[in-house]
C-alpha cells in the first residue's frame, strides 16, 4: 500500500 | 486547529497582500526580488498537490487556493505588467545555488519515496531558503522601502508564529512534523537580523555600505 500522509498545515 | 497556526496563517496572508497591492498601488515592482516570488509560487505548487489527493477541510483547500492564485498574480505583475519597473540588474541572486541542494536533500529526507512526498519535501526546504534573493537585493541595493519591510516582517512573524504552533500541538496532540519542524526554524533564523533591523532602526532599512 501507498504511503499517504496527510499534512494539514499550509 | 489553535491560535498560534491561525494568526500564522493570517500573517501569511497579510504579508502576501501587502505585497501584491503594493505593486497593484504604485503601479511598480522595483526593489522586489522577481526571482524570490518565482521561488514562492514553485513552493506553493508543489506543496499543494494534494490539492488533488485529500481533502482536509474547507479552510485548508480554501487557504491553498488562495494562496496559489495570489503567488501567481505576484509573478504576473511583476514579470508581465510591470515589467518595466523590474530591477533585474539588481536581482542577480543564483538560484539553482538554492535548488540543487534543496532538490538533493528532498531525495535524501523525505517521508516516504513516493512523487508526492518528495515534492512536498522540496517545497519545506525550497520556503525556508526562498527569502534568499529578495535579502541578497536589499543588501546589494543598500536599502528597502517600509512597505517591503512590512512584507518582509509579516512574512517572518509566520513562520514563528508556526513554531509556537508546533509546540503547543507536540504538548497537546502528541504531533509533531519533524522536517516541517526543523526547516521552520532555520526559515525564521534567516529573518532574525532583518527582525533586528526593523525594531531598531524603524521601517526603511538602510544597511551600512
Amino acid at each position: 500500500r501507498e504511503f499517504t500522509s496527510i499534512h494539514d498545515e499550509l | 486547529m489553535n491560535i498560534f497556526r491561525l494568526a500564522g496563517d493570517v500573517s501569511h496572508l497579510v504579508a502576501i497582500l501587502i505585497l501584491l497591492m503594493k505593486i497593484w498601488r504604485s503601479k511598480s515592482c522595483a526593489g522586489i526580488s522577481g526571482r524570490s516570488q518565482v521561488l514562492f509560487a514553485l513552493v506553493f505548487t508543489t506543496r499543494y498537490l494534494d490539492l488533488f489527493t485529500v481533502y482536509i477541510s474547507a479552510y485548508n483547500t480554501v487557504m491553498k487556493v488562495v494562496f496559489l492564485a495570489l503567488s501567481y498574480a505576484t509573478v504576473y505583475l511583476i514579470y508581465m505588467r510591470f515589467r518595466n519597473s523590474y530591477d533585474s540588474e539588481n536581482d542577480t541572486f543564483r538560484v539553482e545555488f538554492l535548488l540543487i541542494p534543496v532538490i538533493g536533500l528532498s531525495f535524501l529526507e523525505n517521508y516516504a519515496f513516493t512523487p508526492l512526498e518528495i515534492l512536498w519535501t522540496f517545497s519545506i526546504f525550497l520556503e525556508s531558503v526562498a527569502i534568499m534573493p529578495q535579502l541578497f537585493m536589499i543588501t546589494k541595493t543598500g536599502e528597502a522601502e517600509s512597505i517591503t519591510t512590512h512584507y518582509l516582517f509579516f512574512l517572518g512573524l509566520y513562520r514563528a508564529l508556526y513554531i509556537a504552533n508546533w509546540v503547543w500541538r507536540y504538548h497537546t496532540e502528541g504531533f509533531y512534523d519533524q522536517i516541517a519542524i526543523v526547516s521552520g526554524v532555520v526559515q525564521t533564523i534567516f529573518y532574525c537580523d532583518f527582525f533586528y533591523l526593523y525594531v531598531t532602526r524603524g521601517e526603511e532599512i538602510r544597511t551600512p555600505s
